[in-house]
């Protein structure tokens, strides 16, 4: 079988893996799922004889891609999966720190500068039951992960709590804590 | 996840397959 026909059946896999990496760079891209369909078509393009037969597994063999690249960018967009643990911890760590910072500007308007804060849950502190509800996220490895990328998301239901101390000085005293 | 899994399975046994 000549190279150019080979070419041609890998040819839309490779469209697929520029698409999709230019899509989607946050929540991570799909890499296994172009590249194992492409090695197969690649394998059978050399060792089988029947051009048919060769046409049918490049035909299947892409859709099979495009079902689980989509399949991918589901998984990583449902909330369950994440292909960027990094990326993903850093935008977790940042809306913790936003709920930080709102708890210490609540608690300074709650209460007076010369008085000391209690230790204690914010939400109780301000009276605003939504800082009883702010959740921890981790990345964790799977048994998959090797293969496909994808790390599990793991939450935690959380609180953010006061440690106590003074007004001014709450900066580093404000936690969030999991329940 | 399994979807997944499967899909890639079949992928390469039906590449072993073709190849044989």
């Amino acid at each position: 079988r000549p190279w150019s026909h080979i070419l041609l059946a890998v040819s839309p896999f490779l469209v697929l893996a520029v698409l999709t990496r230019l899509l989607l760079s946050a929540p991570g891209s799909p890499v296994i799922e172009w590249l194992v369909p492409l090695a197969g078509v690649l394998v059978v393009g050399f060792l089988c004889k029947s051009n048919t037969l060769f046409t049918v597994y490049a035909v299947g063999a892409f859709v099979a891609s495009l079902v689980l690249c989509g399949n991918y960018i589901l998984l990583v967009h449902g909330g369950g999966y994440t292909g960027r643990p990094s990326v993903s911890e850093h935008g977790w760590r940042a809306t913790e720190l936003n709920s930080i910072r709102a708890a210490e500007a609540d608690l300074q308007k709650t209460f007076r500068e010369d008085t000391v804060v209690p230790e204690g849950p914010v939400a109780t502190l301000v009276g605003n039951e939504e800082y009883n509800h702010v959740e921890r996220a981790y990345a964790r490895r799977t048994w998959h992960t090797w293969l496909t990328g994808l790390y599990a998301i793991e939450r935690h239901d959380a609180l953010v709590w006061c440690q106590g101390g003074e007004p001014g000085v709450l900066h580093d005293r404000i936690v969030i804590r999991e329940k | 996840m399994t979807l997944h899994l499967s899909l890639l399975g079949l992928i390469v046994v039906f590449a072993l397959i073709g190849a044989s």
